[in-house]
């Protein structure tokens, strides 16, 4: 559920 | 993607058409660090090596070129174009010591130990202290002109903003990415100083000026 490193922010 | 962030985001993209305003009007990048923009350049260039192998949306990746474009664009502004009117001699901030700290710091805490996800951990503590040789410049001339100050603003605002969208994530994704979380933090605490003499002086149409 947690994904933090999805890295989609700018 | 959620109100907060893109507000955030077009602020950020603000806060380069000011700075690109006020290098351009006034000829000059007087009251500019070198330092800080170099600093925004390596940023940049190493959180978004991902656009080589990481596709998010179209906005994401326009977004990010732009961002890499803009920062060297302003790096060659200074160096060439307008190298005259900066002056060295008060950009003295040492920023060997912001880049190992990040560097070990990234070693230590990353989501995994690769070099793309280091270097973006990398890229994440060093912008949270990036705008500090810029700060200690305005900390030693103690003025700065007002569209100078509009930039600042409008960079703080932007990772200010990424505040409410982390926790809006929180609540809605369940999301929650404790370096960046971390790393903001500290980056818009940096700037409450400056925020304050923004909003007392400058918004209320005076001079920026700190206490002697």
């Amino acid at each position: 559920q947690v994904s933090p490193s999805n890295h989609d922010e700018l | 993607m959620n109100f907060f962030r893109l507000l955030g985001d077009l602020s950020h993209l603000a806060s380069i058409f000011i700075l690109l305003h006020k290098i351009q009007t006034t000829r000059s990048c007087r009251g500019i660090s070198f330092k800080t923009q170099a600093l925004y350049v390596a940023v940049f260039v190493t959180r978004y090596l991902d656009l080589f192998f990481r596709y998010v949306s179209l906005y994401n990746s326009v977004m990010k070129l732009f961002f890499i474009a803009s920062s060297c664009y302003i790096l060659y502004l200074m160096k060439y174009k307008y190298r005259p009117t900066h002056d060295p001699s008060i950009d003295t901030f040492r920023i060997e010591y912001l880049l190992g700290p990040c560097f070990v710091l990234s070693l230590i805490f990353n989501y995994k130990f690769s070099f793309s996800e280091i270097l973006w951990s990398f890229s994440i503590f060093l912008e949270a202290v990036a705008i500090l040789p810029q700060l200690f410049m305005l900390q030693r001339t103690g003025e700065a002109e007002t569209i100078t100050t509009h930039y600042l603003a409008a960079l703080g605002v932007y990772r200010a903003l990424y505040i409410p969208n982390w926790i809006y994530r929180y609540f809605t994704e369940g999301l929650v990415d404790p370096i960046a979380v971390t790393a903001g933090i500290v980056q818009t605490g940096l700037y409450l100083d400056f925020f304050y003499v923004y909003f007392t002086k400058v918004l209320q149409g005076q001079k920026f000026e700190l206490p002697a």
